[in-house]
């Protein structure tokens, strides 16, 4: 087991919640810092957005790719799923790339209805109201290939976790060093059950 | 709910690079539980920019593939397993590894099975409406280990049935196993007192099939927060 890189990190964003240790198993890997920004091509940013009805922890993520990613996912199998879901269901369902992941927190979006996907396809198009309005030309200027802009991304997502979740590896893939990072949240409803 | 973000700079098919996230899904976030709630919003995005100049991937059965789904699947298990640490009320980590089936997903059954067991993480006194729990009250209760693992839906014999909580062996062949009970709480509590990881491993049999599974215990703080969370 090793802990994360960031936990010590003096950033922003560890200001709100420290980074959780990272159990990574064993293997040819070497841990490297940055998460989501560790690969080539990646960008990220976590900002408060006004969204949070307490406090001003970071409520707004924003990881985009530098050229078309292929992209994938995988998705609860709750037949009610949230509005965010189906809409990202549907992308994938079209397209094989994505260029960018829009995140939000403390805001609930699941079993609202018609009126719930219509927000999702105007924050998609950039022309909800208010908050997430005014914050997404700042949230853009901010993006950032540091490792302070994954750290930020990481604690953006979080509700009632602990602990910010994020970790990258390096290894040799193919004769070429390839890098694989991620971040999640998740602390209640945690049973999984996605595909 | 859980979110997750994946991105690589390996280069890599659309068909592949989804056939592996779904591999590494069912290995890692699908694995791990804290309440039995499934999300209406669980989601995982994976992006692959293909920069890092690498070949390209396009057989998964190609020992390229292979490597790449190894680090997927170590990063994912990484953050997965932070989740179920971070559980709400956790005090602990639980890690439940499975081996002796005849494959893997039938391991991984059984591993979530306990896992997920409130009787194994806590059980609920009804006439308190308090919780206590197993792993959290720091008791090495081997019989709902192997009640979880019975009940999961994978037919195994039960004189097969082995199962340790750390270096202590509980149960081997199906017969309980004199033990220092002493030693065993005292490794629950020391691994709650540090947030530590309490490790179970359950053998069923002979089978080249192994996986892994993880949850949390149950303290009073989950009631506590959830009873005052609302969005």
């Amino acid at each position: 087991s090793s802990s994360s890189s960031s936990m010590t990190s003096l950033d922003q964003s560890s200001k709100y919640i420290p980074a959780a240790p990272i159990l990574l198993p064993q293997g040819p890997w070497k841990e490297v810092p940055g998460g989501v920004i560790a690969a080539k091509g990646f960008k990220a940013v976590g900002m408060y957005g006004g969204l949070r009805a307490k406090g001003e922890k970071p409520d707004l993520a924003l990881v985009t790719c530098d050229v078309d990613a292929i992209a994938a996912g995988v998705f609860t199998t709750n037949v009610v799923a949230a509005a965010p879901v189906i809409y990202c269901k549907k992308t994938l369902d079209n397209c094989n790339t994505a260029r960018a992941v829009l995140i939000n927190a403390g805001q609930a979006n699941a079993a609202t209805g018609d009126a719930g996907y219509q927000d999702v396809i105007e924050c998609a198009t950039s022309v909800a109201k208010e908050a997430l309005l005014h914050s997404l030309p700042k949230l853009i200027d901010s993006l950032s290939s540091t490792i302070d802009g994954g750290d930020s991304a990481a604690v953006a997502i979080t509700t009632t976790d602990l602990v910010s979740k994020s970790v990258a590896v390096e290894c040799e893939v193919g004769g070429a060093l390839v890098r694989v990072g991620g971040m999640a949240k998740g602390s209640g409803m945690i049973h999984p059950n996605m595909a | 709910t859980l979110l997750g973000v994946i991105t690589t700079d390996a280069l890599v098919t659309s068909d592949v690079w989804r056939k592996m996230l779904l591999t590494a899904a069912n290995r890692s976030f699908n694995q791990i539980t804290v309440d039995g709630d499934t999300s209406t919003n669980d989601t995982v995005i994976a992006l692959a920019s293909g920069l890092s100049g690498s070949t390209k991937i396009s057989s998964l059965n190609s020992y390229e593939a292979k490597q790449l789904q190894a680090c997927l699947d170590a990063v994912m298990q990484g953050l997965a397993k932070s989740i179920a640490w971070d559980g709400e009320g956790a005090t602990c980590l639980i890690e439940v590894t499975v081996t002796g089936t005849n494959y893997e997903a039938e391991a991984a059954k059984i591993a979530r099975s306990v896992a997920s067991s409130s009787l194994a993480k806590a059980f609920n006194s009804l006439l308190s409406l308090t919780f206590f729990a197993a792993i959290y009250g720091r008791d090495p209760n081997w019989g709902r280990l192997a009640c979880a693992a019975g009940y999961a839906g994978i037919a195994f014999h039960p004189n097969d049935l082995r199962i340790s909580l750390g270096d202590t062996i509980l149960m081997d062949k199906g017969q309980p196993l004199p033990f220092d009970r002493a030693a065993a709480s005292s490794y629950l509590k020391r691994a709650g007192e540090t947030h530590g990881t309490v490790k179970i491993s359950i053998c069923v049999g002979n089978g080249q099939g192994w996986a892994q599974a993880w949850g949390c215990d149950l303290s009073y703080d989950y009631v506590k927060i959830n009873a005052e969370y609302t969005t």
